[in-house]
């Protein structure tokens, strides 16, 4: 899943 | 993006350009937390490394410059233009307490022990307690501008509305960042008895004053 190293948040 | 994240994230500018208006507009920052106010800085500076390395969305990439802009700006407001309207004998946390538990928790807890890697970390776990000069400020007055409780009160949706879009995104994406659900917690705790006064005072059109 799309976890860690996707960070598309603030 | 879901709803909560997207009104998370407009609480959050909200709460920054009502404190920017604050400033402009009475010419003065007393009673807002200096230290606080750099403790964003770095805060947003730590974070938005990411800019230079990886590429998210155009919401992505103006919200983050906006964040690191608006918070240079404060500081400069607080400590080159205005500073002598600027609260320095109230405004006495010291901000070390906080920088150093903050890295050192960073360097023993992460994902990656890699230099963005830490220093994302490290803005996730400094950003659940920058605020606490600003509340320690409030205290130390034993009262706060309306104006005043309106940021804290913004900020503190913010960190509210990301903790519902974090169970969002736990049962719709099976998505979950811990590190930044942990500290989120934490953030929004200390919110809590702030938010029990503005609801009860401030919203009656009381000023924000806390009991003796």
């Amino acid at each position: 899943h799309p976890h860690y190293p996707f960070k598309d948040e603030l | 993006m879901n709803i909560f994240r997207l009104l998370g994230d407009l609480s959050h500018l909200l709460a920054i350009i009502i404190l920017l208006l604050k400033i402009w507009k009475t010419r003065s920052c007393a009673g807002i937390s200096g230290k606080s106010q750099i403790l964003f800085a770095i805060v947003y500076t730590t974070r938005y490394l990411d800019l230079l390395t990886t590429y998210i969305s155009a919401y992505n990439t103006f919200m983050k410059i906006i964040f690191i802009a608006t918070s240079y700006t404060t500081v400069f407001l607080m400590y080159v233009k205005f500073k002598a309207t600027y609260d320095h004998n109230h405004d006495t946390f010291r901000i070390e307490f906080l920088i150093l538990p903050t890295s050192l928790l960073a360097l023993l807890i992460n994902h990656e022990f890699t230099i963005i890697e830490i220093l994302w970390t490290f803005s996730i776990y400094l950003e659940s307690v920058a605020i606490l000069p600003q509340l320690f400020l409030v205290s130390k007055t034993g009262e706060a501008e309306s104006i005043t409780s309106h940021y804290l009160f913004a900020l503190g949706c913010y960190r509210g509305l990301y903790l519902l879009n974090w169970v969002y995104r736990y049962y719709a994406e099976n998505y979950y960042e811990l590190i930044a659900i942990v500290a989120g917690l934490v953030q929004t705790i200390l919110y809590c008895d702030f938010f029990y006064l503005y609801i009860t005072k401030v919203l009656k059109g009381k000023k924000l004053q806390l009991p003796a």
